[in-house]
């Protein structure tokens, strides 16, 4: 573990009590190693070691019996800090029926995710209408349809042959007339380097203004997290993050890098493939995570 | 990367940090730049040119296992049908890649048959059936639901009697972390091997490459839970460079027969290291 690592380190004490800058550089090597080996990327973990430097050279790791554990709490405390930093709450409120729009990479876990997401907020009292915007990818329709199906929620007809935006605009309407409140928006996977499927976005987001643009991202992405993140939020001003498939062994530091590049939540996590598996997005069970 | 007259300190550290943001991993890179700082100190290495040509070759030496059969030349040798297993975690691209090796081995001449394994996820059976529409290939599926082992069994009974060059089997994504379903796994290739012995002839594993050091981890506990004999390495037409492949390749010694550029069934390249390792440097 990372407080393993900084504790030899740190041994160097010598029973004077007071550490060395260089000491404190060596360890902020560690915290470098420890993150770039939990996936958080090479630029975004340059600046959060930048920014916690002062404090790790401040008194409380120097004159600490037990610096080690200092730093590893100041680590804790800022990924906290950082990673809780804005609402993570759904924001269903102003024009109704609300829209949710799920967006990613392709096999990210979007689909899985309208499922999961019209089932939990079901169960919060709201009225979902799953929409499967997906016209591309052999059976994605079929396959939301079997999702909605098994939940009995309502799902729009959606036909391979119709546009996507067109199919948004349809069901949010199809919706407010059948007194449903909360329309899930399922769409294709697409590279955010896709400047076409890029504009589809736009255009669904155009037609039917959600209340939220959710980035669907997979928790075992590497280094081209900022990538992705920096592009859906630049083209779309994403207003949150689902982080899948944390159910794996994968540490997660996807979450600290698409927090860094983007400001956004991580509001929801996915924990498993049955569809009661999302849960919250919590900080701290993540940072210990990345921390390993 | 800057043109420089040769090689200081910040010229290796820019290079390090270009290939953990290629995704290669801490441990694979340090390891790699400790070799290149004492090739650089006994002046083995002239200008960055060299220092450029040294770091490509010991990539492209851990992306090769030597001694390695191409698939094409196993299938040739095996008495048909040629059994493929196809595995990996979930979402990575197997129902796809599954689709544009059987386009790919049907543009050679073979005749090909499909098995609907994922009885399990929304529309998988769907997903594949349209697949072999589109491709004009059988698929052999049962009811959602239904036991994978069955279906593999029935696959290739069915590609015994249909006298099928090639058979491959779709499984159900899966976590390596989760027991039961590596069990599956293990279940699925004992029953498999009852109907023919040699059969799967060929494991792979699919991964993608916008994964981080994961794959490590899930190529780990594949390769112990059902002996991976190949890897497809997906997604390589984004911006993610793959790397970790280079640790994957070098710690498991299971060839990359093939990567994945794009959804359609044509896009699909057999895996040619020197081309990979140069697009690590771009
Ligand atoms: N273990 C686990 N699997 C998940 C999770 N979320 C989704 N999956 C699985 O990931 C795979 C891909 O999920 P999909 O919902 O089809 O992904 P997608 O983003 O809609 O894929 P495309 O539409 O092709 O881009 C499926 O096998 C899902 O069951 C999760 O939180 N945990
Ligand atoms: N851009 C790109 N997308 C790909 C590639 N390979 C597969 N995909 C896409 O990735 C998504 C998931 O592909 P699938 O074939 O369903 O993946 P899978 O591993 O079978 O998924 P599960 O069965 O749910 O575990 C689909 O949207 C595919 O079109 C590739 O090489 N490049
Ligand atoms: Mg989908
Ligand atoms: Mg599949």
């Amino acid at each position: 573990t990372l407080g393993n690592r900084l504790n030899k380190v740190f041994k160097k004490l010598k029973g004077y009590g007071k550490l060395s800058e260089e000491q404190i550089q060596e360890g902020m090597r560690e915290v470098r190693l420890a993150l770039l080996e939990a996936d958080v990327n090479y630029k975004v973990v340059k600046d959060f070691v930048a920014g916690i430097k002062k404090r790790a050279l401040g008194q409380e790791v120097m004159d600490s019996l037990t610096p080690g554990q200092q730093v590893v709490k100041i680590v804790h405390d800022e990924l906290v800090a950082l990673l809780g930093s804005s609402n993570q709450q759904i924001d269903l409120a102003g024009r109704q029926p609300a829209v949710i729009v799920l967006v990613g990479l392709q096999g990210s876990g979007k689909t899985t995710t309208a499922g999961k997401l019209a089932r939990w907020l079901r169960k919060k009292g709201r009225k979902p209408f799953l929409v499967p915007a997906d016209v591309y990818r052999p059976a994605a329709i079929e396959q939301l349809k079997t999702l909605a199906k098994q939940l009995d929620i309502p799902v729009f007809p959606s036909e391979t042959s119709m546009q996507p935006p067109e199919i948004a605009r349809q069901a949010v309407a199809q919706a407010g007339m059948s007194n449903l409140d909360t329309v899930i928006i399922d769409t294709a996977g697409r590279l955010h380097i896709d400047s076409e499927l890029m504009d589809e976005l736009r255009a669904i987001k155009e037609a039917v203004s959600p209340q939220e643009i959710l980035l669907v991202a997979d928790a075992m992405t590497g280094q081209d997290a900022v990538n992705i993140a920096e592009a859906f939020d630049r083209e779309l001003s994403i207003t949150g993050v689902v982080l899948t498939k944390l159910d794996g062994d994968a540490r997660g530091g996807a979450a600290l890098s698409i927090q860094s590049v983007t400001g956004k939540p991580v509001k929801l996590v996915g924990i498993g493939e049955k569809l009661d598996a999302i849960e919250p997005f919590h900080p701290d069970r993540i940072a210990n995570r990345i921390l390993g | 990367l800057t043109f420089r007259k040769e090689i200081d300190p910040d010229l290796l550290d820019e290079l390090e940090e270009a290939m953990v943001m290629a995704d290669m991993g801490v441990g694979t890179v340090q390891h790699l730049f400790d070799r290149l700082r004492s090739d650089v100190k006994r002046n083995e290495l002239k200008d960055p040119q060299a220092l450029r040509q040294r770091i490509k070759s010991y990539l492209k030496d851990m992306l090769t296992v030597t001694d390695t059969v191409s698939l094409e030349e196993k299938i040739g040798a095996a008495s048909p049908p040629f059994v493929i297993l196809v595995v990996g975690v979930n979402g990575v691209g197997k129902t796809t890649t599954i689709a544009k090796m059987a386009h790919l081995f049907k543009e050679q001449g073979k005749k090909v048959l499909i098995a609907a394994a994922d009885t399990f996820r929304a529309a998988a059976i769907d997903q594949l059936q349209q697949w072999g529409k589109r491709l004009d290939i059988p698929v052999i599926s049962h009811q959602p639901g239904s036991d994978p082992s069955a279906v593999a069994f029935d696959a290739i009974e069915a590609g015994r009697s249909r006298k099928m060059d090639i058979v491959i089997v779709d499984t159900a994504g899966r976590l390596h972390t989760q027991k039961n379903l590596m069990e599956e796994l293990k279940k699925i290739r004992r029953v498999m091997g009852r109907k023919l012995s040699e059969a799967p002839h060929e494991t792979i594993l699919v991964l993608d490459a916008t994964t981080g050091q994961n794959a490590v981890s899930q190529a780990r506990l594949f390769m112990e839970a059902t002996d991976v004999t190949g890897i497809v390495l997906t997604k390589l037409d984004g911006t993610a460079k793959g790397g970790i492949a280079a640790a994957v390749v070098h710690e498991m010694k299971i060839p990359i027969y093939f990567i994945g550029i794009g959804e359609k069934m044509t896009d699909l390249r057999s895996f040619n290291a020197e081309e990979f390792v140069n697009a690590l440097f771009e």
